[in-house]
């Protein structure tokens, strides 16, 4: 799971 | 992108937005807390160290510019401008904040999710965003009369994690894949949590009519 949601975020 | 999170965007814009306006139309940063700023920008420079790297959305990066660009001019009206930097309060100023920088880099560096610069630094800037505002608010409740740009910029400062969080709790329930970090939902609360007593204070003030003054 290296795709995080709170990388896409500001 | 959910509503929450767009309005959240949308507040963290605004809160910059005003305190710009206070400073390029007033020329003045009274009751505006430098150091507040100061640690706005680390946060800023730390976060997005993957600008030109990691590409999520037009909208990402553009933000992303427009909050280091925004963090940076304030910095610059307040320290090198020749009328701004002299309505400066830096005697009200007083909070400690390489403390904050120094206790949030131990603790990026003790708890993280993965030990590499990246995301210890990333790690690093969401423990200090936490925490930032405090010089801030430190400074509000010495300000015996704080005016109307300075409240709303707290105001729409605070309102934006706790839109976040709201933006975190509809992304949990409807992504099917979410990988969000409980790192992130901590800090988050107490970002939010830290305004608490600044929103009361501020409701009250605009229920009543009153000009906004925080209790010493």
């Amino acid at each position: 799971s290296h795709d995080h949601a709170d990388k896409d975020e500001l | 992108m959910n509503i929450f999170r767009f309005a959240g965007d949308m507040m963290h814009l605004l809160s910059v937005v005003v305190l710009l306006l206070k400073i390029h139309k007033m020329k003045s940063c009274a009751g505006i807390s430098l150091k507040t700023q100061e640690l706005y920008a680390l946060v800023f420079i730390c976060r997005y160290l993957d600008i030109f790297t990691g590409f999520i959305s037009l909208y990402n990066t553009i933000m992303k510019i427009v909050f280091l660009a925004s963090a940076f001019s304030i910095l610059w009206y307040m320290r090198s401008h020749k009328v701004v930097r002299q309505t400066y309060d830096k005697d009200q100023d007083t909070f400690r904040h390489y403390f904050l920088i120094l206790a949030c880099m131990v603790l990026a560096l003790l708890v993280h999710h993965k030990f590499t610069f990246r995301e210890v630094m990333w790690t690093f800037s969401i423990y200090l965003e936490a925490v930032a505002i405090l010089p801030q608010l430190v400074m509000l409740q010495r300000t015996r009369n704080i005016d109307n740009l300075t409240g709303n910029y707290v105001f729409f400062l605070g309102t934006y994690r706790g839109l976040y969080m709201l933006n975190w709790v509809y992304r949990y329930l409807t992504e099917v894949h979410y990988h969000h970090r409980w790192l992130t939902w901590i800090s988050g609360f107490i970002q939010t949590a830290l305004y608490a007593d600044f929103f009361y204070y501020y409701v009250k003030s605009w229920r009543n009519n009153e000009k906004l003054q925080l209790p010493a």
